[in-house]
């Protein structure tokens, strides 16, 4: 299962529509401090359903929406895809590439899709079940984390063990 | 499920003693630990680690750059046990000296023939060792966009030279 | 007692304003406050930091490098207040990119002028900056021993081309 | 007031006696991974009287000293000297050079000199007192503190602020 791309907009500091393709084997992410680079990575825990504002660096959950600058209106909305290729025919469904989407409105209403069609958070993480891949993966690591894998924060050592055992 | 935490925790200390020789040294001395053998469902996970020749009698007394290195061991311990499609790495290299970071950076090569690898990185060493590189840049004030970037456009300041995109 | 913190606390709020627009961008917003003013000796240190158009609603809000660099600007405000004879920063450039750790060394140079600095690094553009390196190194395992280093003689691999000592 | 020379000697992996010259504007230490750099910090902290273990990274005292490797003893005592030029007058005495001298012995011993004369810790910080040089002081800072200031772990932004202040 590979990966193809991710979309961001509105989401964070990515105001307007942001594409990266994750295409090849190793992908670098580079940039100035402050520019974005960790908000890419928060908005991928997103989209596969993060609920805790706490790993997403936020107070509240509608902080995710662009809040605004000197110079530009704050977005009604926050809305990133995740673009997959079912190679392996990891995922169980017929579909050759899975899209997954979630969308969350100022109003506090939030929506998920898979391939453009409504459905349940539930879904997308029962369609990922099998794949390793969730937002509290051990898979994906910041550098904080690092800190508390040594200070073994919260039994960390044992929750990322138990994903991957 | 006592028997099947004991049969992958047992893997995953192999691969234990695998990684951190190849991140620290061979034939150094290290091992991942049950603080309760008998109730394992229960128990903490320990680690120790003695890097060439040292005698640390628990990991704080670990430089940073070692102690950052020993975490990473265990990550990728974890990550043989059952290779997740793709792995996001952001700044985990900060810590490390240039040989460390040619070392990371040597073993996801390896391991990014099964899974893909995105890395977030300040590091020169890194992105040499990408096979694509996106810069995120604020070109209008707070607000992000991202740019394909090539390797040697970048600039001493961290900046892009404009590439146009593919 | 309360008005000498008060006098400190706002020579140390003025310095925060002019180090955090040399750290930053001249004209960025930022503020030291008191959790508490009418209890000044009780109080909370509080600091807010908006960067360049940005909105963020505590410095939580801030990225890992923007919020290191807020830190050491609140460091400089209070050497500043009184400068120490020495100064001695490890590894405190580890989370900037390449142009705040310019401008990081570009203040510590100004500073330099009234007090001694010691920075532990490994990053090239802090060494660059130096007046004189020491190498640590373990030639032998486990036993650390110091050799004055010239910069150009810094190998790749973080290790050093033995230099006779002067 | 100006920085001489630091040694060392039995101080953590500084098993033989090793000398910096801190005679420069800006002084830079490098080197690899685990070499020993942050342990020259500690051993400046230590010097100038540094009791809680935790800043030097120790769960008890007598670990600063060099506890051996596989083809090495450990040592009995752990030394380090930090001298001083006494430029402008600031400290209160006739010498030109101080050097301020701690060591400890395995047995639990603990001695402190300055210019090769045996005196207590107080007689050290008395002497440093009104300097701004302290094992405490907001001048010595390592990458840890800078979450801690973040998070303003212990009110530790009032602490340092005191110092300064
Ligand atoms: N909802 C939001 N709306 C607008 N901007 C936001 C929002 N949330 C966070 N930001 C901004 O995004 C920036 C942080 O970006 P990020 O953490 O991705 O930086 P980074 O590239 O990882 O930097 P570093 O190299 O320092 O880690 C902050 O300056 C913050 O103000
Ligand atoms: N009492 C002791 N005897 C011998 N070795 C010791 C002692 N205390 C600490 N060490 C060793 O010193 C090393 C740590 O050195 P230090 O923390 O100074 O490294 P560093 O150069 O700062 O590295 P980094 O760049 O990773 O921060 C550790 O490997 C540790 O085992
Ligand atoms: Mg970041
Ligand atoms: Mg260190």
């Amino acid at each position: 299962m590979r990966l193809k791309k991710l979309e961001l907009k509105g989401f964070k500091s990515f105001a307007d529509k942001s594409v990266i393709h994750f295409q090849d084997n190793i992908t670098g992410v580079v940039g100035p401090n402050g520019c974005g680079k960790s908000n890419v990575v928060d908005a991928i825990r997103w989209v596969l359903g993060e609920q805790r504002t706490r790993s997403l660096r936020l107070d509240k959950m509608d902080s995710v929406i662009f809040n605004g600058t000197k110079k530009r209106r704050s977005a009604g909305t926050a809305e990133v895809s995740l673009t997959f290729e079912n190679t392996k025919g990891l995922l169980p469904t017929e579909f050759s590439t899975v899209t997954v989407t979630r969308m969350l409105y100022r109003t506090g209403e939030s929506e998920y899709r898979l391939n453009g069609v409504s459905c349940r958070l539930r879904d997308i993480t029962g369609l990922l079940m099998d794949t390793g891949i969730s937002s509290d993966s051990y898979a994906i690591i910041e550098l904080g984390m690092i800190g508390d894998i040594l200070a073994n924060k919260d039994n960390i050592r044992k929750k990322l063990f138990d994903q991957a055992a | 499920a006592s028997a099947m935490f004991m049969e992958s925790f047992e893997k995953a200390r192999a691969n234990f003693h695998d990684v951190f020789r190849m991140l620290f040294h061979p034939g150094d001395t290290c091992d991942l630990t049950l603080s309760d053998p008998e109730n394992p469902l229960e128990a903490d996970i320990n680690i120790m680690a003695k890097p060439k020749g040292k005698r640390p009698q628990t990991i704080d007394q670990l430089s940073g750059g070692e102690k950052s290195l020993t975490a990473l061991a265990l990550i990728f311990s974890l990550y043989l046990l059952k290779p997740a499609p793709f792995c996001v790495l952001d700044e985990v290299d900060a810590p490390l000296d240039d040989m460390n970071v040619d070392k990371f950076n040597n073993i996801i090569r390896k391991f990014s023939e099964d899974s893909q690898f995105i890395l977030v990185t300040h590091n020169k060493n890194t992105m040499a060792s990408t096979d694509v590189i996106y810069g995120v840049t604020m070109a209008e004030e707070g607000v992000s966009s991202v740019v394909p970037v090539d390797f040697r456009a970048l600039r001493h300041d961290g900046t892009f030279a404009d590439i146009a995109p593919p």
